[in-house]
């Protein structure tokens, strides 16, 4: 900090316009490592007593998982607390310093519960030596200490009525963890703040209705998400786009979906199949006048398969009349567009009286080369 | 890749490395059209401007460019509208290069599944990428065998994690073959009955590959957004 400039991680710190010399400058931040979201402080400030340094650190830690299946087991009441003392450490405003969680709160958690890691064979964390941590009546220093408010249990966990933590993902699962059955009482979907899902019975959270994606087994949170008028047709996201509009080239829907599907191929009695757009919200066959080869091209890669492809006109021997058409734009050319619906136009007739039949071919993928053979 | 062993050149035609300015080797990724590539959103994550990235095929040893690699620049990035960097929920991204690839026997795109094509539990199916090995970096591209699992046999590793349907798991209790730090966006690909590979999974998260806390990988689970991945391409392709 001699001149302006500042070296990492003390860029952007208060303490380097001073000219200081830069050391000491992390700055309290706001906790947001989930598992100590409910301390009785918001701010914490790094490296914590574990060495991380950063929140992101100490999330992937070995000990944020360590701690959080401990507490269950019941073994201290404060040991949650005295966790996130360490993890994230409570930041003195004023000074921007970490306070420390006070000996005793370390010596407590130690000998309550080193001994049931002990049973699974595995270690109370190195760093957390007790003497680092000042004495409670500390003349020179501050400690922390839970008092009656702290809460023993995690935002992760469950708290029993017989006060011990279970993780939250045991809540509710057919299982009884909680010594009175408390984790396996209340478990509809409304008491816990979700919807229900009417068949599968599935609980999901009320930002997944009607947002596009299905999430109920039967769909039924996709389901009466919007009222379109009778001459209109419902977007993927639930938008109403009228009729006309549907598959002409352009997006009408902010999703595209208007634009979705317009060309197909549908059954036929040979080998190709009858190329068919959706447009308008009806199905059109298309008449061969003036066909080029390179329309048949677009029409299977916008189907998303390969090609060349196969063309064939097939004169349509439907006599009813009720037979809808499409005709190719006479000024195909020069519509600055690659989608094909776009340059077909409702036509009166088709003078040839034939429609376009596609065999379309998919493009290779997933191969590899076969290994060489080398003689032994 | 932990467990795994160095891949022949050319056997994983369509793995390719998403690589950062001088960072280089940030990601794997997979090909999947000639224009078209699949990673991880989180690959992206802080650094989602397409011109500070390049994307290398053909290529097996990172330090060793071979005559068969072709580079290509990202023309754009389409991370999934519901990508949750929170539960790592939804990580998938669609990248658009700025040339279409050549394609040759070391460059080749792999084949998505159908929308209804899911890969059954105890299937065995393949991981591959340049993540760490649990000792160091490798410079060969590294491939190993995994088994599929069941969701419900995942989510009893995952404790405090909650395994969507938008996950696929594959891997090991013991976690003796996984993937690693740098293996995101690569493929888990399964081969069919016709000699054709699928690309079931991308690479995407799991416990902290080379600590003591074991388990199989997470992989996003691909069938589920082939409908959007096809979609996307199809809107780019043809309307905008």
């Amino acid at each position: 900090c001699i001149d302006a400039s500042c070296s990492e991680p003390c860029n952007g710190s208060p303490y380097c316009e001073n000219h200081t010399n830069g050391t000491n400058c992390s700055l309290c931040e706001p906790i947001t490592l989930e598992l100590c979201l409910n301390l009785p402080y918001n701010h914490t400030v790094y490296p914590n007593y574990l060495g991380h340094k950063t929140q992101k650190e100490a999330s992937t830690s070995w000990e944020s998982s360590l701690f959080p299946a401990l507490v269950q087991t019941n073994c201290y009441k404060y040991l949650m607390f005295f966790a996130c003392t360490i993890l994230v450490p409570k930041c003195d405003s004023e000074s921007n310093q970490r306070i420390p969680p006070c000996r005793s709160l370390c010596e407590h958690s130690k000998e309550h519960c080193e001994s049931v890691l002990g049973i699974v064979g595995l270690q109370w964390p190195e760093d957390t030596d007790c003497s680092q941590f000042p004495e409670e009546n500390s003349a020179n220093e501050t400690c922390l200490l839970p008092d009656e408010a702290v809460e023993e249990c995690s935002p992760s966990h469950f708290k029993c009525k017989s006060g011990r933590c279970v993780l939250v993902s045991r809540k509710c699962d057919g299982h009884a963890d909680c010594e009175d059955d408390s984790d396996e009482k209340n478990c509809g979907c409304s008491e816990r703040g979700l919807w229900e899902c009417p068949v599968s019975k599935l609980c999901i959270k009320h930002t997944m209705i009607c947002d596009g994606f299905s999430d109920c087994l039967d769909n039924a949170d996709e389901t009466n998400c919007s009222t379109c008028k009778i001459n209109e047709l419902v977007c993927a996201n639930y938008d109403c786009v009228h009729r006309n509009l549907w598959c002409d080239g352009k997006r009408d829907c902010a999703d595209s979906s208007d634009e979705w599907n317009c060309v197909a191929l549908s059954e036929s009695s040979s080998s190709l199949s009858l190329l068919t757009i959706h447009k308008h919200a009806s199905e059109y066959l298309v008449c061969a006048d003036d066909w080029q080869e390179e329309l048949s091209q677009q029409a299977c890669k916008q189907i998303g398969l390969g090609g060349p492809p196969v063309t064939q006109i097939m004169e349509d021997n439907d006599q009813s009349h009720h037979r809808k058409w499409l005709r190719l734009n006479s000024d195909w050319r020069n519509k600055n567009t690659s989608a094909l619906q776009s340059l077909l136009v409702k036509g009166k007739f088709c003078q040839s009286r034939s429609k376009i039949s596609l065999l379309c071919t998919r493009e290779d993928c997933g191969r590899r080369p076969a290994a060489r053979m080398s003689k032994r | 890749i932990l467990g795994g062993r160095t891949s022949r050149p050319g056997r994983w035609p369509w793995q390719c490395s998403l690589q950062n300015g001088p960072s280089g080797h940030i990601c794997g990724c997979v090909l999947i059209g000639k224009k078209w590539i699949l990673t991880a959103a989180h690959c992206f994550e802080g650094r989602e401007t397409a011109s500070v990235w390049k994307v290398v095929f053909g290529i097996n040893n990172l330090d060793h460019p071979s005559v068969f690699m072709q580079i290509r620049l990202v023309k754009q990035i389409i991370l999934h509208p519901q990508y949750n960097r929170a539960v790592v929920d939804y990580d998938v991204s669609i990248v658009e290069l700025d040339e279409a690839i050549n394609e040759t026997s070391y460059v080749r795109p792999v084949c998505l599944p159908r929308k209804d094509q899911l890969v059954q539990p105890d299937t065995y199916c393949y991981i591959t990428g340049w993540g760490h090995l649990g000792n160091r970096m490798p410079f060969k591209l590294q491939e190993g065998e995994v088994r599929i699992i069941s969701q419900k046999q995942c989510q009893s590793y995952f404790d405090l994690k909650t395994i969507t349907s938008r996950m696929l798991c594959a891997g090991f209790e013991s976690g003796t073959v996984d993937s690693c730090m740098g293996d995101s966006g690569g493929p888990l690909v399964c081969e069919t009955p016709e000699n054709q590979w699928t690309l079931f999974g991308l690479t995407s998260w799991g416990s902290v590959c080379f600590s003591k806390v074991l388990g199989p990988g997470v992989y996003s689970n691909v069938t589920h957004f082939v409908e959007w991945i096809e979609k996307q391409i199809y809107i780019r392709t043809f309307l905008l």
